[in-house]
């Protein structure tokens, strides 16, 4: 394993293991500004680890950005490292950066859905889902589908062997229910921001309803200038709206439930495949896809920290 | 491991309602295994669906059949995941 976050390798995909390596890695070199958390256990027992960005306080305004909750999506893991990595190398000479940890804290998660991501590298590379059992003839819920926001609705699916099965009922995956619990206990999160891939999108809510958001206005106007910071970098053209407008009705999903729970600034990203390979992105591609994310989620957390609420 | 030998990703691009119609038919046929990695979504937007092997022929000839043109947009899954692994290797090392 390397001998520090200098070291690693941000250019190849990992598994788990060497991923909360790297976790602990980073809350070492770092101890000033990074701390772990660990918010659950998943289905089969994985410690469900949290990075939190801090420059002190108690119960600050926050920004939650979690990685691989579909976990063969696996450029978005990779990213999620590599956001670590800049959050830490950039706290003090970005002063866009410094200025929004003087203002908020940043939560991580980059391996949001670990039994899923430690099946997709050793059983099933194409595994989407969670691996909870609650069916007799097939394993797993969409964990983007679990959530109390139009839970079980069309736009998820009640057959178990569907990669949108709904589950049982909201919450009924615990790695679900942990960042349920963890942002119901905050109660400070002012912005939320999931990671998928891939699709080239940046959707804000709703997913269960043509019913406009209160604040579509402005988190259309948020979105167009992160897209337009994300494509600066290096022309990846992405599509904006909500998610029923822009991809198709989609319940039970992660942002619609943040944003009804007041968290204003919810949005869900679609990371790229520029270059037709789908989930399979090459390793080459996850670095220039890290950075050009990042000029997107800068501009998404500098409006929140603008504009307290 | 599952392994992916021979399944290929079709890139099927609907033009008209009735195309859109029935590529989301094909979401009901679970005995074909279809893996949608980009469900259908709107006229003009790719829809990309990973094909097992025993599925290939017929799907093919569905949409020909229905005059729906597609393209190959992954000729082998396999070869890609083989791909990856050697990279993740190499990266150890």
């Amino acid at each position: 394993l390397p001998l520090s976050t200098d070291a690693f390798d941000y250019s190849t995909y990992h598994n788990l293991d060497e991923i909360n390596a790297f976790i602990d890695l980073l809350v070492a070199e770092n101890s000033n500004l990074v701390s772990k958390l660990e918010i659950g256990r998943s289905t089969e027992n994985r410690p469900l680890y949290v990075l939190k960005f801090s420059k002190g306080g108690t119960n600050r305004p926050a920004i939650w950005i979690d990685t691989g909750i579909h976990s063969r999506e696996w450029v978005t893991q990779a990213s999620g490292v590599w956001f670590a990595k800049k959050i830490v190398q950039d706290h003090e000479n970005n002063e866009g950066l410094a200025s929004i940890l003087d203002k908020m804290d940043i939560f991580l998660e980059i391996v949001t859905n670990p039994d899923g991501f430690v099946f997709t590298h050793t059983q099933n590379r194409m595994w989407r889902k969670t691996r909870s059992k609650h069916s007799s003839i097939c394993v797993g819920v969409d964990p983007n589908r679990n959530w109390d926001a139009g839970f079980g609705a069309s736009g998820a699916s009640s057959n178990p062997c569907s990669e949108t099965y709904h589950g049982p009922y909201p919450n009924s995956e615990p790695e679900v229910k942990a960042i349920v619990d963890f942002v119901k206990s905050h109660g400070n999160i002012k912005a939320f921001i999931s990671i998928h891939s891939y699709s080239q999108l940046l959707l804000y809510p709703y997913g269960y309803t043509t019913t406009p958001v209160p604040d579509q206005k402005e988190l259309h106007e948020i979105s167009e200038r992160a897209v337009a910071a994300l494509t600066s970098l290096y022309g990846t053209k992405y599509e904006y709206g909500s998610i029923i407008t822009t991809i198709y009705k989609a319940s039970g999903a992660t942002v619609d439930w943040t944003y009804d729970q007041g968290i204003k600034y919810s949005f869900t990203f679609e990371l790229r495949d520029t270059g037709r390979y789908g989930f399979l992105l090459p390793a080459k591609q996850i670095i220039p896809t890290a950075e050009e994310t990042w000029e997107a989620l800068m501009v998404i957390m500098q409006h929140a920290a603008d504009h307290p609420y | 491991t599952e392994t992916f030998v021979g399944h290929q990703v079709l890139r099927v691009v609907p033009t008209t309602d009735e195309e859109l119609q029935k590529v989301q038919e094909l979401q009901d046929l679970e005995n074909l295994q279809l893996d949608f990695w980009v469900a259908p979504h709107g006229l003009g937007k790719p829809v990309d669906i990973r094909v097992p092997f025993a599925s290939l022929q017929p799907l093919k000839v569905h949409l020909e059949s229905n005059g729906i043109s597609y393209s190959i947009m992954i000729e082998d899954v396999q070869t890609l995941v083989d791909h990856e692994k050697m990279e993740m290797l190499r990266g150890r090392r």
